[in-house]
């Protein structure tokens, strides 16, 4: 059935999120309901760093956390 | 830090304010810049200089959207800055977006705050995992000194300290959950949850996840103190009432309730009460009983009025408890204690103490 929305949101929501701060690789995200490995091992990476349950999932706590205001700064790697 | 520890060659660094937010006085952005160097300059030999024209080691300036850098910003709230490290070129430069409402107080999003962490930025130091430190990648307003350990580690790791300013005390890291002596300020249901207050943060309990969420105060409730003495959920009112010194704030869910915070003498407390250390809400008798210090008041939420003939003893009242409460919750008809790093489970209609746990069993420790 159709995707509902919020679900979608939530997805791209963390696809940019993931590709922003934690260099996710364009391409390799996989699709809604079937992640690639690359963006559930960016999920668990990120999951890490806020000390989070590592699950890989993009469960309630690991969605809020990507809600809130922050700076735009990667959390991994160079920024230029 | 960043890869290959970037840092400025000199410690004479150079900046510029190029342009100013009108959400605030031109003085204002300057006094806020001025003061975010010197959480760095305090630690640090490094010295910053003003340059009102040409170019500068870190050009400070706002912008929206994409802003001349391909970084664009999102809009209001989501990305609120960022900043380049030590560098040629774009190297220190920092951006902040216009589309934000910038402030000098916790209304919205505190300008000094942020501008201190992003300078931290231009000066080689990355994001820290520390929720407590300032380079800590999620906003949150906290007053008091900005530096936690982490920060002034890695700072002076790049830098060195200041040779001629004492030694600062860090901000203390956040409390760790399963430290065996952990002491609760304050604990309240919301919804379902559980809310425990500690120090600057509160760790959120959800029933089907295991793992409790630390959350700064602040960074939910930028208007209430760090510092939570006692809270309680009326369900029936699906009320939150917070606690701090001779203040109480009522939450609506996550949301604030207008006209608080009141004063708890509005409870019917004597002035010579300055403090509650905890509350809990009886919901079979709608009675929300008071702690302080090793009496305790009830609160009828009915008539809004406090029942006659307390304070009374805690110890008289609940023998086999400490004389003393730090934070209590009650649940299916058992009264949940916490006093220091003890939670004792008194059972409320047979009146006694059935267990005795350590404080952070319900962290999952």
């Amino acid at each position: 059935g159709p995707v509902p929305s919020e679900d979608l949101d939530d997805w791209l929501l963390a696809e940019k999120y993931l590709r922003h701060f934690y260099d996710l690789p364009v391409g390799l995200q996989g699709r809604r309901g079937e992640p690639s490995g690359h963006f559930t091992a960016k999920i668990k990476e990120m999951q890490r760093f806020f000390k989070l349950k590592v699950t890989g999932n993009l469960d309630e706590n690991t969605l809020d956390l990507m809600k809130e205001p922050r700076c735009g700064v990667p959390d991994v790697g160079e920024y230029n | 830090h960043f890869p290959r520890d970037l840092k400025w060659q000199t410690n004479d660094v150079t900046f510029r304010i190029v342009n100013y937010t009108p959400d605030l006085e031109k003085s204002d952005v300057d006094r806020a810049i001025r003061r975010a160097l010197n959480v760095w300059s305090d630690v640090t030999p490094l010295t910053f200089k003003k340059l009102h024209k040409g170019i500068a080691d870190i050009m400070i300036s706002f912008g929206s959207r994409e802003h001349g850098d391909h970084n664009p910003f999102d809009g209001p709230d989501g990305l609120l800055a960022h900043a380049y490290p030590p560098g040629e070129g774009i190297g220190g430069d920092t951006h902040f977006d216009e589309d934000e409402h910038w402030s000098k107080d916790s209304s919205t999003y505190n300008l000094f705050i942020v501008a201190a962490h992003e300078l931290g930025h231009a000066l080689g130091m990355s994001h820290s995992t520390e929720p407590s430190a300032l380079m800590y990648p999620v906003y949150s307003y906290s007053t008091g000194y900005p530096l936690s350990e982490d920060d002034v580690e890695g700072i002076q790791a790049l830098y060195g300290p200041n040779p001629n300013s004492r030694k600062v005390k860090p901000k203390p890291d956040a409390p760790d959950k399963c430290d065996p002596m952990l002491t609760f300020d304050a604990a309240t249901e919301l919804r379902g949850e559980t809310l425990v207050f500690k120090d600057r943060f509160y760790w959120r309990l959800h029933p089907q996840i295991p793992e409790p969420e630390q959350v700064l105060i602040k960074s939910t409730w930028p208007s209430i103190p760090n510092k939570v003495d006692a809270a309680y959920e009326n369900p029936e009112k699906d009320l939150v009432i917070i606690f701090s010194g001779i203040k109480m704030w009522a939450l609506n869910g996550y949301n604030l309730v207008d006209g608080y915070p009141k004063y708890i003498h509005r409870l019917g407390l004597p002035k010579s009460i300055r403090k509650i250390d905890a509350a809990v809400h009886i919901g079979d008798t709608g009675k929300t009983l008071l702690f302080t210090d090793e009496e305790y008041w009830s609160y009828d939420e009915a008539t809004g009025t406090m029942d006659r003939g307390y304070p009374r003893s805690i110890e008289k009242d609940f023998p086999g408890m400490n004389d003393e409460v730090d934070a209590a919750v009650y649940h299916y008809g058992f009264l949940y204690f916490f006093h220091e790093h003890v939670q004792y489970e008194y059972s409320y209609n047979s009146r006694k103490v059935m267990r005795i746990l350590r404080t952070n069993s319900i962290l999952n420790c």
